[in-house]
């Protein structure tokens, strides 16, 4: 996180805001919903309240408008720059604009106002902007449900004020996973035409094999509709679609398109009910099976038939020799298998049937 | 100047980053350079902004670089007051 030069902060707890417009993209009520919504966030964590006000000033006032709004510092039409929000201080210390250009909704659909107006205040309590890409103070737009502080959120403002005595309990959302961390492991792995996706938390990693870096990217932001934890997922390129597992649920990506009529349960592909997530998946195109990996044992699903093969579900310790016994995630290469469990990477040889390497998981994000 | 060649030779790219820079991390009016000569001022935010973004720090304007500087984003600055 960061501060303001000066930690530039209100010097009392108590602070007034003013709506002084409202945009036409949203009912009245929802905007000021939003706004108040938007206020708790940072009253939660902090000794801060905050008083509405109907007229004359207040300490943060909160406005729409297009281009040169009143402050020379002009809005550039839609999208691009979406709102701004002035320090802690007298006059325009502390007031908030948002671009009228742009389309406000209480959705996914386009920016939505409450994300937009949590991160604003937060610069109108004295937040600058933050290096760590899960937090709200991020600069960067995306759209992500649940709680939206982070706790680099939480430590940088309760740093200017210090935590809220009535305290209830909040559950920041954890920092985005470092990829170096050589304790590292993955939640999912998949192939998506030509990249490489790795889940991991709220992110996924994609690799491009002509980029070494791969580029970190928070789930919601890429699919909104998709829950921020992924359990498993494979693609089948013959029919040129990514399954994502989350719980006993299933979606289906088409390049990054999700496909209708999804989600599904993970029973139609004929697990029994019993079965309440999958730790992996890996669609081996030489035989057109997709493999799943739940617990201790695997299953083996056709393609081709859409039906769960015989004699199902084995043992991954005795089908795979020398790998672990359980699975968080497995991807597929000429004729490899490269299993991921915890810190650990197996290469395995289907030909051979045993492991070639073993590896840490995070050596293919570069490092 | 000890600036390298920018890799992308787009002029809208390179009037992308010169105003993103400008706003965002204080880079001084009339210091950018030349498209294809930047100046070491103009390399130096690029690799600020790189930073900041934990992007690969190479000073040039790559593929990540310019990409990031097209997502919707919020209009205070990143650095500086």
């Amino acid at each position: 996180y960061n501060h303001f030069p000066r930690d530039l902060k209100w010097q009392t707890n108590d602070v007034t805001f003013r709506i002084v417009n409202y945009t036409p993209d949203l009912e009245k009520s929802d905007v000021d919903r939003a706004i108040r919504r938007a206020l708790n966030v940072w009253s939660d964590v902090t000794p801060l309240t905050f008083k509405k006000l109907h007229k004359g000033i207040a300490d943060i006032m909160i406005s729409f408008g297009s281009r040169e709004h009143g402050d020379h510092n002009p809005f550039d039409g839609p999208d691009g720059l979406l709102a701004h929000a002035y320090p802690p201080g007298e006059g325009i210390g502390g007031d908030t604009h948002f671009d009228e250009d742009e389309h406000w909704s209480k959705d996914s659909s386009t920016y939505n106002l409450f994300i937009v107006a949590a991160h604003e205040l937060g610069h109108a309590l004295g937040m600058s902007h933050s290096t760590e890409p899960s937090a709200l103070m991020y600069p960067v737009y995306s759209y992500s449900t649940g709680y939206p502080l982070s706790e680099d959120d939480v430590e940088g403002i309760q740093a200017l004020y210090g935590p809220n005595p009535n305290s209830r309990k909040v559950k920041p959302k954890p920092d985005a996973p470092d990829k170096c961390d050589p304790m590292l492991t993955f939640d999912a792995a998949t192939e998506l035409r030509g990249e490489t996706l790795v889940f991991k938390d709220r992110f996924y990693w994609r690799l491009h094999p002509q980029i070494p870096e791969p580029e970190q990217v928070l789930i919601k932001s890429t699919w909104p509709s998709i829950p921020n934890k992924v359990d498993a997922a494979y693609e089948n390129p013959e029919k040129d679609l990514v399954i994502i597992f989350s719980g006993i649920k299933m979606w289906a990506l088409n390049g990054y398109n999700l496909v209708d009529g999804y989600p599904k349960y993970i029973h139609r592909l004929g697990l029994p009910k019993s079965i309440r997530k999958i730790d992996a998946a890996v669609h081996i195109g030489d035989t057109g099976k997709t493999l799943l990996f739940t617990d201790e044992e695997y299953w083996s699903y056709d393609e081709a038939t859409g039906t769960m093969d015989r004699g199902y579900p084995r043992s991954i310790e005795k089908d795979f020799p020398g790998m672990n016994d359980e699975v968080d995630a497995a991807v597929y290469h000429y004729g490899f298998l490269y299993f991921f469990h915890e810190h650990v990477q197996y290469e395995y040889s289907y030909n051979s049937r045993k492991v070639m390497r073993i590896l840490r998981t995070n050596s293919i994000l570069n490092c | 100047s000890s600036a390298g060649p920018v890799p992308s030779e787009d002029l809208d790219d390179w009037l992308l980053a010169e105003k993103y820079l400008r706003h965002f991390y204080d880079l001084p009016v009339g210091l950018q350079g030349r498209r294809g000569e930047p100046s070491g001022h103009f390399t130096a935010k690029i690799k600020e902004m790189q930073r900041f973004f934990k992007l690969k720090v190479t000073g040039n304007l790559d593929e990540n670089t310019l990409d990031l500087m097209k997502e919707p984003r919020c209009g205070v600055p990143d650095v500086g007051e």
